[in-house]
């Protein structure tokens, strides 16, 4: 819904990479990952 | 002049090993010479370029296929002569001349291909000499081309490892890139992160100032 | 049974051909026949085992570098040889006896090395045949050597080509993964630094808010 659509977007970027929590390997690689689907 | 010599059988006299060697310049079509030896006497002979078109003619056989059918009774390898009968037997009318003949055996029937008239040598010890000779250099030329074909092997099996061992390291270099990109990446991103927190939690004071402040 | 022919001009008659066929079963430590053949006539004997340790011992010779001198002179190739002379001579006491010697020649001096008792071949024809023979088979044999051989380095060529295809595509990969690596950090990246234009803007929007209200 939209307030879940606007909390996420407050949290995450559009590549799904958190704005504020530390990332690592493993979740910089999924993001990537993902970026290469939507590609 | 090229040379080939096998080992021949011939029908009249199966049991009995006879040396042939057919010696050429270009091609067979060209003419040759065909010497036979049975270890103790020998016989030789040459067909020239004129009768061997002759020989194709009389055939009704296309000159070049009627050479290539030469090529493989007289001086391709043995399992293919197994296709092929050869015979040598003395003139009834004229003495000292002698017919070697060569024909094509297919399924139940056979057709001479053709034949070369033989003179005995005065002197076989000659002919056996080069016979034998003639092998020993072959071989030993055989030798160096073995050797040579040897050392190109062990060279590329040398280069495949080589290149396989390149290969092996670039597949590393790429692993080891990555996770080196990454893990910069990784820093980079994060320490914007702790900006963002640092600032929200800057903006919620500031926000808190504010409406304390009203 | 290994054979080894060669061709030698002994001592006593240089200007004729001889054809050497040694022929031994583990090495010739353990004792080999010699057949000397003139394309006419052949000559034929053993060496025991038993017989080389005495030559070795006469020669006051440790036996493992008697016999290895042994292989050079009568077994390997040609340009070897070179050092070594030959000679064939009827026994002058005992008709049908005839001897094979061998020997080694340095600078000036020559030392003999050894020798082999021969009989002449009732039929020469056989070892004649045999010889050529053996040739022939000998020359198939390297020729499906060679053929082998050449078909491997076909096959190692092949692969090399792959090996270096695959080599270039790895590179290639790595600079694709690199490129597109650093252009999705980029995204990423400037998604957080968009956000922290954004969180600054509004700080100070917030800060300018509290300051009024003051």
């Amino acid at each position: 819904c939209p307030s879940t659509k606007q909390h996420f977007a407050l949290e995450y970027d559009c590549y799904g990479d958190s704005y504020c929590s530390d990332t690592d390997l493993v979740q910089l690689r999924d993001v990537f990952q993902r970026m290469h689907n939507n590609k | 002049m090229e040379k080939k010599i096998s080992r021949i059988y011939p029908l009249s006299d199966p049991k009995t090993t006879y040396f042939l060697q057919v010696a050429w310049t270009t091609d067979l079509g060209s003419g040759f010479t065909v010497t036979l030896c049975n270890g103790k006497s020998a016989w030789t002979g040459t067909i020239s370029e004129v009768e061997i078109s002759k020989e194709a003619s009389d055939m009704e056989m296309e000159r070049e296929k009627y050479v290539d059918e030469l090529q493989k009774a007289l001086i391709l390898d043995t399992e293919l002569t197994s296709k092929y009968n050869f015979d040598f037997c003395e003139d009834k009318e004229i003495s000292e001349i002698y017919h070697f003949s060569y024909e094509k055996n297919l399924k139940d029937v056979s057709f001479k291909l053709g034949s070369v008239k033989l003179k005995k040598v005065s002197d076989p010890v000659e002919v056996i000499k080069e016979l034998i000779g003639y092998c020993l250099d072959y071989t030993a030329e055989l030798h160096v081309k073995n050797e040579y074909v040897q050392k190109e092997n062990k060279r590329l099996l040398n280069n495949w490892d080589d290149m396989h061992e390149l290969l092996d390291k670039s597949v590393q270099v790429k692993e080891e890139l990555e996770q080196e990109l990454y893990s910069k990446f990784i820093c980079v991103l994060n320490e914007k992160k702790s900006k963002i927190r640092s600032l929200q939690e800057k903006l919620k004071e500031a926000r808190e100032a504010a409406r304390q402040n009203r």
